[in-house]
């Protein structure tokens, strides 16, 4: 149905239709469609195939530059800290993560700071295995803020230039599992003498309207500096990081693509842009 | 919320006359946008809210004293029909035990909820047994043993053989151990993943599960038609567990799901705890989507 035809109401409306099962929030692709429309009347989109492009240009230039990597410390240790709810895939991303660095020559080193899910440090440790790389743990029901305390230390002492703390799923809702996470960020920060270098929020692709408030409460937890987009090989949008880099400004900085280790790539807005639109 | 839309949308309404049918249109904008922000599926909110304004106009909403109430009842009403009227128990074997298998997308709590399960049919007099499939994520196995032995559950498992071979052998090492139950697990998979959508096809051909549950989580969004309908094509579904209902999200998915495809929801998920497994209750869930 998209052939030169001329920009219309209906066309509008259908790709209003199109924004809104991406996950894209009523009121951002209202904001879009709005602006379609303006530059409809001032004629600079004659035909449907115009309307797309210029849509999809909106959509990346909401999503700011792609070209944000993930920042090391000048001297010293570098820390990232991953957070999220339950089972979006942090500690996979983590994984990921871990081997890419190990095969770039540098020396992660795991902070299995997940201690109460049924294996979770079990998991971690094969993802260690996997990526060369030592992980810090303690037994389970053990305080996480003193794990990421202890592998920071263990870093120093082994001569390991970057620990990737790996962090329980929580729900934002349950006040005292997000202050656990304050205590966790504001012990790393202590330690390290600077708050780390990434804090990662890690988001499932397939979220729908809830993964703006839990980007918005996460950030009251701890400043955000990045998201991971999981699951992204599925087909699901993502549509929900339209709202989030609106109200929260927080960039997307990789996308999850599967379940192997290589299956991290860097976000790139122009061909995300692309994908809400095939 | 909704009913204070509705109340302001049909006080400023009636503050000029008579109310008529666009002013209906009005007040089932107000019900489109509720049902969008809550994640259900745009076509069929569609379709819902239509059925909404039939009905609204069939029973004369507009010439009522509080049309605003009377449209929220409507909208309650047909949501708590749509999500519940039908089996939301789990049907026993009659013979044999009884084969329940877990399915659906990475990470919407499938693991968790097999201990849940196990616990709750535990404290029913059943004697599970839990069976580990996921022979692809890290600890998986281990995982599952875990949550086994905290609710008192034995856990099969062959290593990293064929799942549908381990399926049917716990099958049988329940038979010779007065199992009356197996819980079997799977590996989280994607619906456009035609390898693993085999793999749980062949596990269902294997053992002839009594229920099939999808486990979709309540954050799910425009998506869970999409994964859902899937999976019901591949392996006939008989019911959904909705994990992670003790967060925020609106869970309008489910609706969507239940339009799409027909299957019940069973049980929902409320928490990390393994006791943390409830009963379904449609007004209450419609309750929630109306936010
Ligand atoms: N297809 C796909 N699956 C993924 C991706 N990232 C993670 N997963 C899968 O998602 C599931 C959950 O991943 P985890 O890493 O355990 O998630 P988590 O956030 O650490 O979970 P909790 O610690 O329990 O909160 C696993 O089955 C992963 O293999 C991805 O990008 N694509
Ligand atoms: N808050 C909450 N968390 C839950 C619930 N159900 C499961 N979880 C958590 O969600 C995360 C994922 O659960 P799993 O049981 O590992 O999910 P899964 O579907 O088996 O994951 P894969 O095997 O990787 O596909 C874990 O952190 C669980 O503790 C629930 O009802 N509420
Ligand atoms: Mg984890
Ligand atoms: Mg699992």
């Amino acid at each position: 149905s998209m052939s030169g035809r001329k920009l219309d109401e209906e066309m509008l409306e259908e790709l209003e239709e199109q924004l809104v099962m991406s996950d894209v929030s009523i009121d951002t692709a209202g904001h879009l469609i709005s602006g379609l429309r303006e530059a409809a009347r001032r004629g600079e989109v004659p035909t449907d195939e115009d309307a797309i492009q210029a849509l999809q240009d909106g959509v990346a230039s909401l999503l700011g530059s792609g070209d944000r990597p993930l920042r090391f410390a000048a001297d010293g240790i570098t820390v990232w800290l991953f957070v999220g709810v339950n089972g979006v895939g942090k500690t996979t991303s983590v994984g990921k993560l871990a081997h890419k660095l190990s095969q770039q020559g540098r020396k992660p080193l795991l902070a299995a700071c997940d201690t109460f899910r049924a294996a979770a440090i079990e998991q971690l440790q094969e993802w260690g295995r996997r990526a060369d790389a030592p992980v810090v743990a303690a037994q389970s029901g053990a305080d996480p803020a003193a794990v990421a305390h202890d592998a920071i230390a263990a870093a120093r002492s082994r001569g390991r230039d970057i620990v990737l703390i790996d962090t329980a799923g929580r729900l934002h809702t349950k006040s005292n599992l997000m202050n656990e996470l304050s205590k966790i960020a504001r012990v790393t920060e202590r330690e390290l003498g600077r708050a780390p270098e990434e804090t990662l929020l890690v988001l499932d692709a397939s979220t729908g309207q809830n993964g703006l408030t839990q980007a918005q409460s996460f950030a009251g937890s701890a400043p955000l500096t990045g998201l991971i987009l999981t699951k992204w090989d599925g087909t699901a949008k993502g549509g929900i990081i339209l709202s989030v880099a609106r109200e929260t400004g927080v960039p997307v900085k990789l996308i999850g693509v599967g379940e192997k280790a290589d299956d991290l790539i860097a976000f790139n807005p122009q061909k995300f842009a692309e994908e809400m639109f095939s | 919320n909704l009913s204070e839309k509705l109340n302001k949308t049909f006080a400023r309404l009636r503050g000029r006359g008579r109310v008529t049918e666009a002013d209906m249109d009005a007040a089932l904008r107000e019900v489109r946008l509720a049902l969008l922000e809550a994640d259900v599926n745009f076509k069929i909110v569609k379709d819902f809210v239509a059925r909404v304004r039939e009905k609204a106009l069939g029973v004369d909403v507009l010439e009522s004293l509080s049309p605003d109430q009377q449209v929220v009842a409507i909208v309650h009403d047909e949501l708590t029909e749509l999500l519940g009227g039908s089996a939301q128990r789990i049907n026993y074997s009659s013979q044999g035990p009884t084969v329940i298998m877990l399915a659906g997308l990475q990470g919407t709590g499938k693991t968790t909820t097999c201990a849940k399960l196990a616990a709750w049919l535990k404290r029913s007099g059943k004697k599970p047994l839990l069976v580990a499939t996921d022979i692809y994520r890290p600890g998986a196995i281990k995982q599952l043993q875990t949550v086994g032995a905290q609710v008192g559950v034995p856990v099969f498992e062959m290593g990293t053989n064929p799942p549908p071979q381990i399926a049917r052998a716990g099958l049988k090492y329940a038979g010779e151990h007065a199992h009356d139950v197996v819980i079997i697990d799977t590996a989280g998979r994607l619906h456009v993943d035609e390898a693993m959508m085999q793999e749980a096809r062949d596990v269902q051909d294997a053992v002839n599960p009594h229920e099939v549950l999808l486990a979709l989580d309540a954050m799910t969004g425009q998506d869970a038609v999409n994964a859902a309908s899937a999976f019901n094509e591949t392996v006939r579904l008989s019911g959904v567990v909705l994990t992670k209902l003790d967060g925020d999200a609106r869970g309008g998915a489910i609706l969507s799901v239940r339009a799409v495809t027909g299957v019940p929801v069973k049980f929902v998920g409320v928490g990390e705890k393994l006791d943390a497994l409830e009963e379904f209750h449609p007004d209450r869930m419609a309750g929630r989507i109306l936010g």
